[in-house]
């Protein structure tokens, strides 16, 4: 059998309201090093890889590999059951057709039993080699989430450059242009404020702005986002997920014909 | 003009 213990229940909350609206069905793939899924959108631009390693767990127990078929917003509508400040438990069986997420309130006076069916899933899986990126930019990421929104009520898509002065994200619509560049900043008390750059070669590569509106909704997960870039590659936009993983987003460039 | 690219293009199917 499969058993997750989740003290921070939220983060399993927030992670379901970052993806639920990318990715409608996908496999919980869970192990007895954790809980990992990939899956892409429909039209496989982007993609989405997550990894809660069983370490974050308070406790975690997984007999055997399972590959657990999710709907994404039913699982949603389970977890919005769930008080911000619950314990979650996650429980599946070996050959069941379901799984339960158990809430429990901070002080044990409530507890709740949600039963969710599976469904069955052919997932496809991308192989990701690692790769030494030319550009990596460390920033906080409710500012990113600021830059795309932005940027979205004037174009459709981002030139997103990054030199060693720091990241720009640039669009153009019918109503004009917008310009942002926001420069290598580590002297700020806070290191969650920081923007880093760390780069071998500048790169500029064009995005859908789209879909970078859609990966910050993860912005609740983590105060600092990284963004990786190569020439010619999709761009990575990376949450970690303090003490137990990351969410992940790959997203494919426009690229001139 | 520039054009979408899906993951494919660049990620093998495993």
């Amino acid at each position: 059998m499969f058993e997750g213990r989740l003290l921070q229940g939220s983060l399993l909350k927030k992670v379901l309201e970052a993806i639920k609206d990318l990715v409608t069905d996908t496999n919980f793939d869970c192990s007895e090093t954790g809980i990992a899924l990939q899956a892409m959108d429909s039209s496989h631009v982007a993609l989405v890889s997550l990894l809660l390693k069983d370490t974050g767990f308070d406790h975690f127990r997984c007999d055997r590999n399972l590959a657990l078929g999710i709907n994404l917003q039913n699982m949603s509508k389970m977890l919005k059951c769930a008080g911000n400040d619950d314990i979650i438990t996650l429980k599946a069986e070996d050959e069941g057709d379901t799984i339960t997420f158990m809430f429990e309130s901070p002080n044990q006076d409530k507890i709740s039993d949600f039963e969710m069916k599976l469904m069955d899933i052919d997932s496809e899986h991308l192989g990701i080699p690692d790769t030494d990126y030319q550009a990596i930019v460390t920033m906080p990421s409710a500012e990113f989430q600021r830059i795309v929104r932005d940027l979205s009520s004037i174009g459709d898509t981002a030139v997103i450059g990054v030199t060693k002065e720091g990241i720009s994200f640039s669009t153009g619509g019918d109503i004009g242009k917008a310009n942002i560049v926001c420069r290598q900043n580590t002297n700020v008390d806070k290191e969650e404020d920081q923007t880093t750059v760390e780069i071998h070669e500048p790169v500029s590569l064009t995005f859908a702005l789209r879909y970078l509106n859609s990966f910050t909704k993860a912005t609740a997960l983590s105060p600092q986002v990284t963004l990786s870039l190569s020439k010619e590659l999709p761009i990575v936009v990376e949450y970690k997920i303090e003490k137990m993983g990351f969410l992940r987003f790959y997203l494919a460039p426009k690229i001139e014909e | 003009m520039s054009s979408q690219k899906s993951l494919g293009d660049f990620f093998q199917l495993r």
